[in-house]
């Protein structure tokens, strides 16, 4: 099965 | 002050019921433009900014920028008590430590005032940068939403495919595969038309509990835009009259 991603992977926090 | 009078108050019930078994306390900021936020679900999965322009409100007033904490779970609760023609004021002080609500009748005939307690929360601004997407989708939200409830049924992983031509909705699950695949089209059926923008082609894996969950919004807007590039978030936008609410969706990878 896929694993989900986290959106802190993809962006940084500000 | 910050003071908003929105005439259709219908469409910040149907707000708050999109974004509530997503985000459960978030921050709203309120600007002389806007009233906007942006809060991630309680996984760090998903992603919901929500822009309302203050250009839209039949009176808007907003004397300095504020932060206002606010339990959705709670607003959710009070805009119920809120009839479908009723307007709605959303009312706070400077530095305030409630935020007011009026609801009002369509003939005056019944006004009802709430006063929703402010949290202080920490915020989790994320930095989203501006991007072209491979592939963009516009379709009926209603369909998309059709089709993701029932793929639901047979596994909880949607495959997104996207070339020029079509686009691909496939799932793979213990009683069997499928897909649904929709052809670019400039139908005049709204439930038909589907719009592709395509540079590249693009497949990827989404969990569709998150996109049953984000096509709630379905209510506010006929269309969906789905923008999509290999390896980062998808977008879904939902825009209507008073603004636009958009839901980021981090894909699944093969492990």
């Amino acid at each position: 099965t896929p694993l989900q991603n986290s959106l802190s992977e993809f962006y940084s926090c500000v | 002050m910050f003071e908003a009078l929105l005439g259709n108050g219908l469409i910040l019930k149907k707000i708050i019921e999109s974004i509530k078994e997503l985000v459960t306390e978030v921050n709203f900021e309120v600007t002389s433009e806007a009233i906007s936020l942006q809060a991630m679900d309680a996984s760090h999965v998903a992603l919901v900014v929500l822009v309302l322009r203050a250009s839209e409100f039949e009176e808007y007033r907003c004397d300095r920028p504020q932060t206002l904490g606010v339990s959705i779970t709670n607003l959710a609760k009070l805009l119920k008590i809120a009839g479908n023609d009723d307007s709605i004021i959303l009312r706070a002080e400077d530095e305030a430590h409630v935020l007011t609500l009026v609801f009002t009748g369509k003939n005056n005939e019944k006004m009802c005032e709430f006063n929703l307690n402010l949290l202080t929360l920490d915020s989790e601004h994320l930095g989203i940068p501006e991007q072209e997407y491979s592939a963009e989708v516009t379709m009926s939200s209603s369909e998309f939403s059709r089709i993701c409830r029932e793929l639901t049924q047979v596994t909880d992983t949607l495959n997104l495919s996207v070339d020029k031509e079509s686009v691909k909705f496939a799932v793979s699950g213990d009683i069997g595969t499928g897909s649904i695949t929709m052809k670019a089209n400039n139908s005049d059926k709204s439930e038909e038309k589907l719009i592709l923008n395509v540079s590249d082609t693009v497949s990827m894996a989404f969990a569709l509990r998150y996109l049953n969950l984000f096509n709630k919004a379905s209510s506010l807007s006929d269309e969906v835009v789905l923008s999509l590039s290999p390896e980062v978030p998808v977008v879904l936008k939902f825009a209507f009259d008073l603004g636009e609410l958009k839901y980021f969706l981090a894909p699944k990878i093969a492990e």
